[in-house]
């Protein structure tokens, strides 16, 4: 089982620590980096790191895509465009492969998700979000995520959500989209299903670290004034985003990537 | 008792709330909020608010100078610049004034003091940070500030500091100097003079609004997993900041900016 995520936003923003907290691995055990005079000439880079882990008896081949020095620079005009490329270069393969004569062991490394940081400082969307976001809408799943949610009191998060959500709307942005749940289903499954829709974007915290909370060993952030719980849903919502995005709706992700990014990608290479 | 206080630094990092929080002020009360339409095209403004404050029986005269748009655009090359033009718009103006006829009633509206706010976000400083820093280091003194600070855990703080300090010093970025103090100072006076260096940036949290602790109502901010207090020197550096600012160093920043900054922009006015 194969899936191919895209980790985007400005670095500090916690990509690494929610990766490695999802999924429960190191997988930026040995991250470097960068001082500031290394920063100031930086450039967008995109780099990838395969991971497997095992989900309930499902063993995941899990690639990580991310996108050091997003955002960093003074002058960040297009450093959306080499995430674009990216995104657009396992497209042109796969499109390649599947004209191709053996079609039977296709890799497919089509990016089933991008999960897109927003920053709490913002008073809402900024402009480079939105550049980025309208920039690769139509290439992949954008799933918004809220960082750094210890930032937010429970109060401002209520209010920054549906202000996200509603900006994400008035610029014309599309992200991804759960599917409805069919009108047959029961009510607690519809109620969920609502809350869902209504928690984008995913207000997230990230942890590599384990404290020590009520007697049980936790991921979370020490604070002075008290302890910050990952896996707490009173906390943040990294549980719902785990099960969204590895139990519930994994399947789906790929099937939009394959049936609607993809076939768009296909119908402009013929046109052209 | 007049004093003018900068404040620069992307917008989101609490800037006004801490002016607030540091006066006791309603100063940005009626703050407007961009949406997300008007903050694309916006450029850096300078705004400026005066109150009237108390301190210990003092009455001063307060001007913050504020700078909205600073460090929010895509591009942000060159955003310091209305920020620099305006230090020197104040020195140009007393220039002219002290030059004149009537020599009695100058207005003094050069700026003592500059707080500069850093992201919590950055590993370090990042490069519009060191930009802003060296377009202003030798016409205003700089205070860093190292904004919501209730981002990092007390362990992140100890290392965040003591980088900053050091990038400061390799980038050449000269900030505001506490004078040392005399060799003849007793044992805890020299002691606090230590750690008020060590302090540098001062890791501030801020609130505008009051919540129930322990049977008190003070400023801070309520979580789930806890409440951060302001004025908790435990929780931040707010109070070592206020006293610094007000209190204790208040006289030193105008004394530099008058013997030092200002003769440099005289001493560039007189040869040129
Ligand atoms: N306050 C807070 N800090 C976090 C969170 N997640 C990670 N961090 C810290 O933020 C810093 C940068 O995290 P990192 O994952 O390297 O960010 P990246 O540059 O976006 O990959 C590290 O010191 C993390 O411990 C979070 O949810 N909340
Ligand atoms: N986590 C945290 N949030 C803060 C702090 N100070 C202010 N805020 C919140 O951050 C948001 C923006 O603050 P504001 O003062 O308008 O920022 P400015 O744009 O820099 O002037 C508001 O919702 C504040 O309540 C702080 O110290 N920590």
């Amino acid at each position: 089982f194969d899936f191919t995520l895209l980790v985007a936003g400005e670095s500090g923003l916690g990509k690494s620590t929610l990766v490695n907290s999802l999924f429960l691995t190191d997988l930026y055990n040995d991250k470097k980096f960068l001082n500031s005079e290394e920063r100031i000439t930086q450039t967008v880079e995109i780099t990838k790191h395969t991971v497997e882990i095992e989900e309930k008896g499902v063993r995941l081949r899990l690639t990580i895509v991310d996108t050091p020095g997003f955002g960093d620079a003074v002058n960040n005009k297009e450093c959306w465009r080499p995430v674009a490329d990216y995104v657009d270069q396992q497209f042109e393969q796969y499109f390649r492969d599947e004209s191709g004569l053996n079609r039977r062991n296709i890799l497919d490394n089509r990016v089933h998700c991008c999960l897109y940081f927003i920053s709490p400082f913002g008073h809402g969307l900024r402009p480079m979000d939105v550049e980025f976001m309208r920039a690769v809408h139509d290439k992949v799943n954008i799933v918004p995520i809220l960082a750094k949610a210890d930032t937010l009191t429970p109060a401002e998060v209520r209010k920054m959500k549906p202000k996200i959500r509603q900006e994400i709307e008035s610029f014309g942005i599309k992200i991804y989209q759960f599917p409805d749940c069919d009108s047959d289903e029961d009510e607690e499954f519809k109620q969920q299903d609502k809350e869902l829709k209504e928690s984008i974007p995913f207000a997230v915290i990230g942890s590599n670290t384990v404290v020590e909370a009520k007697g049980r060993r936790i991921r979370g952030r020490l604070y002075p004034w008290g302890i910050v719980e990952v896996e707490n849903p009173a906390h943040c919502d990294f549980v719902k985003l785990r099960n969204m995005l590895i139990r519930t709706h994994m399947q789906d992700l790929k099937d939009v990537t394959r049936d609607t990014h993809y076939e768009n990608y296909r119908a402009q290479c013929i046109q052209s």
